[in-house]
Order: C-alpha cells, then structure tokens, then sequence
C-alpha cells in the first residue's frame, strides 16, 4: 500500500482534473465562499496555483471549451466575491493576490520563452501545451486594475477621517499648544476633541494593518509599494488642501508639528522597507509647505529662500499660504502686502498650474510587473479545509 | 533535431466589460 501511495506523489504531473458538472462546486469553494482566513499557513495564492492546475489540464486534454468555461466563471466568481465585500480589505487583497498570481502562471507557463528565463527546467514541463491564452491574460490585467481600485477606494475611506486631526490638529511635541495662535477657537473637521480626533500614531497603526494583510496575503511587493504611494498622496493632498483653506493652522507651530508628522510618517516608511516606492517624494508639497511656515518671511533675502525652496507649490499656494499666515502672538508681525508682492514678482515666470488645491482623488497608473514563481506544480498540497476532494491529481 | 512544438490555438476572449453584459443579461433572464 505504502509502495503504491509513493509510486502516485512521484507521478503527479501538476495538473488537476475535474469533470465539467463539478465547475460550479470548484468555484463555489474555491473563490465565492472561500474566506481568507481558511487559507492562513499554506502557500500564499493557493487558489491562484489551483486554478492554473485545472486550466492545465484542460489544456492537456485538448479542451478548449472547458479552459473556456473554468476562466470565465473564475473571473465572474472573483467579480462578485468582490461585489460582496467592497468594504473588506483582507478579502480585496486577498483577490488581488490571487489575480494577478493567475496572471502570472498563464504568462510563466505560456511556453513565451520571454516569460521562461527563471524557470528550471521542471517548471518548463508545466507549460501549457494546445493553447494561446493572451487574451485572457488581458482580461485578468483589466480585472486586476479594477481590484486594485476597490482596494485603495477601501484604504482611502479608512483613511480619510483621520487626516486633518492627526496631521494639522493633534498636539504631539510638548509645550507647542503654548505657541498657538490666539484669538481662534479649536477647531476640527470632525467635532472638537469628540471621538473622532485622531493622532497620528492611529494612522501609522492603520498602515501597519494594511502592510501586515498584504504581507501575509502574498501580494507582490511591487504593488504594495503602489498601494503605499498612492495613500501617502491622499494623505498629502487632504492636509495641503486643509492648509490652504484654514487660517487658524497657518501658524509657525503647525508648521513645527507637521514636519514632525511628516518626519514619522517618513521614519516609518524606512522601517517597512517602503521609502523607494516614491511616497516621500508625493509627500514634497506638504514638506515645503511645514517649511514655509518655519521660514522667516520679512526680507528679500527671506523671499529668495522662499522661492527657491518652494518648488513644488504653486505660485498661487505660496501666496495663500502666506496670506493665511497667522502670527504666534503680538511679537510676530503678520506677513507684509510688499513682501508677499515681492515673491509673486519672483515667481512671475513660472509656468505653475492656476488650481489651488490638489485633486485628492488621482490615481496613479498602476503596473504589475511579470513575477514568477520558484514553486512547482506537483508540490503543491491542497489541504483538507478547501472541500475539493472531487479534484483528481493527474 | 528537436520536433517544433505545435503552435498553440489563440482562445478568443470577451473583454472583461463584455464578460459583464454577459452576466448580467444571464441574471436578468432567470427567473
């Protein structure tokens, strides 16, 4: 018996068989109700290396109808899933991990020799042998982009009721709430103090949720880095649009917190191994924004360093900026009409764009770069919990 | 020599917004 349970592992081939009535209960478990967590412990993109097992053999058996039909419910299975948990990151991540896993085994076993440098040679036995599935691939690519979307839309709405308080309005270096600007009452876009003010530990302990999902959702690291990008760009463009809106925080205190801010969020990003996705350099406008409001802003020497420095403003934020620009106290004088004309006169040849406030709904292009995998085919184990024992290991 | 490997078949595919009409006319003609 042991003899013949060996003599079956060493002749898996990597495929699975299914018979064309079980499609539906292959999908129902393995894409719709399939929860996440489930999955926890075994390889990352389980469904993923599945999937292509049984397009494999499809594929090997010459039959285009079922490659056909198994893609087609696959990617409506993930649609709806999708539809269903459109406020769930985990699940969102989860799909998206898959997908673009699915994408990468058509591409890596697709017998395009562009797509077969990294692979050894076993892995070269796992190609498809009868058909051409490039336009799936683009329909998986365009699926992709769509998951990603939700993703992000999901990150930004937890996001985006922390911002203001954690960025422009909570006190964190001691003694600054004494160098307030006086004369105004505490304001905030989410009810004084109430329970919706947020520090800005809430938002780097919301990021680190959102990093350890995607972690241990195998998502490649490329588009972690995306995802990372494009929610430090909201997080820049709803503060700097909140600062140009706002007197009571143009002041030089909150020019202080916010380079803090900035610093910390910058700091964490290193210790994620994140700062080359081009978060920081999203960041720019809001730094030099901080900086402004430190800067001294009385001489022409005091308006040369503002204009060189501010690059990444436009001409029309500087000078709102500079008029909000609120005095710490009776001391500091408020910024004069002859200097602020001083700078415009400056930065007349600037070519900048007439809109003052950033559009924080863009989204950046987002790519996927080709990943293949180092895992073979017939290692992989399905466990007992995937409910798949109809699935034949060929 | 090596035989050349047959060239595969190109399986058309719907877009993925066709994918949809698909779907959804399916769900509006069940009862």
């Amino acid at each position: 018996r042991q003899v013949t349970v060996q003599r079956k592992e060493k002749d898996f081939q990597g495929m699975l068989e299914y018979h064309k009535e079980d499609e539906a209960l292959l999908i129902r478990n393995l894409v719709t109700e399939l929860k996440p967590q489930t999955l926890a412990g075994t390889v990352p993109c389980l469904p993923a290396y599945i999937l292509y097992m049984c397009i494999r053999h499809a594929d090997y058996v010459n039959d285009d109808l079922k490659v056909h039909s198994l893609l087609t419910s696959t990617i409506n299975g993930i649609k709806k899933v999708l539809k269903k948990h459109n406020d769930d990151f985990e699940m969102t991540t989860f799909w998206l991990s898959n997908t673009c896993r699915l994408l990468h085994c058509l591409k890596q076993y697709s017998g395009d020799e562009g797509f077969m440098t990294r692979n050894t040679a076993k892995q070269n036995e796992h190609c498809l042998k009868n058909f051409d599935l490039t336009e799936y691939r683009q329909v998986l690519s365009d699926l992709s982009i769509q998951i990603y979307q939700q993703l992000i839309k999901i990150a930004e709405g937890v996001l985006q009721p922390m911002i203001v308080s954690a960025m422009l309005e909570n006190e964190s270096i001691q003694g600054l709430c004494g160098v307030k600007p006086t004369g105004y009452r505490k304001r905030s876009s989410s009810m004084a103090d109430g329970e919706n003010s947020y520090c800005l530990e809430a938002i780097i302990r919301q990021m680190n949720c959102f990093h350890t999902v995607m972690c241990d959702q195998g998502l490649d690291p490329e588009i972690t880095l995306q995802v990372f990008k494009q929610l430090f760009y909201m997080i820049t463009a709803v503060t700097l649009n909140n600062l140009l809106l706002r007197k009571d925080v143009c002041s030089w205190s909150t020019g202080m917190q916010l380079r803090y801010n900035i610093s910390q969020l910058e700091e964490w990003l290193r210790g994620k191994n994140l700062h080359q996705s081009g978060a920081v350099q999203t960041m720019e406008p809001l730094i030099q924004a901080a900086q402004l409001l430190q800067l001294k802003k009385k001489t022409p020497e005091d308006a040369e360093a503002i204009c060189s420095l501010c690059t990444s403003l436009s001409t029309q934020q500087i000078v709102k900026i500079l008029n909000l620009y609120t005095p710490l106290n009776e001391f500091e004088e408020r910024v004069t009409v002859s200097f602020i004309r001083k700078i415009q006169a400056q930065l007349q040849e600037r070519n900048d764009p007439q809109q003052l406030l950033l559009d924080y709904k863009h989204m950046f292009p987002v790519l996927f770069p080709f990943n293949p995998s180092s895992l073979t085919m017939d290692s992989i184990h399905i466990p007992a919990c995937l409910n798949l024992e109809f699935l034949n290991e060929v | 020599v090596a035989p050349r490997p047959r060239p595969r078949v190109l399986l058309k595919a719907p877009t993925l917004a066709e994918m949809e009409e698909m779907t959804t006319s399916e769900e509006e003609e069940s009862p």
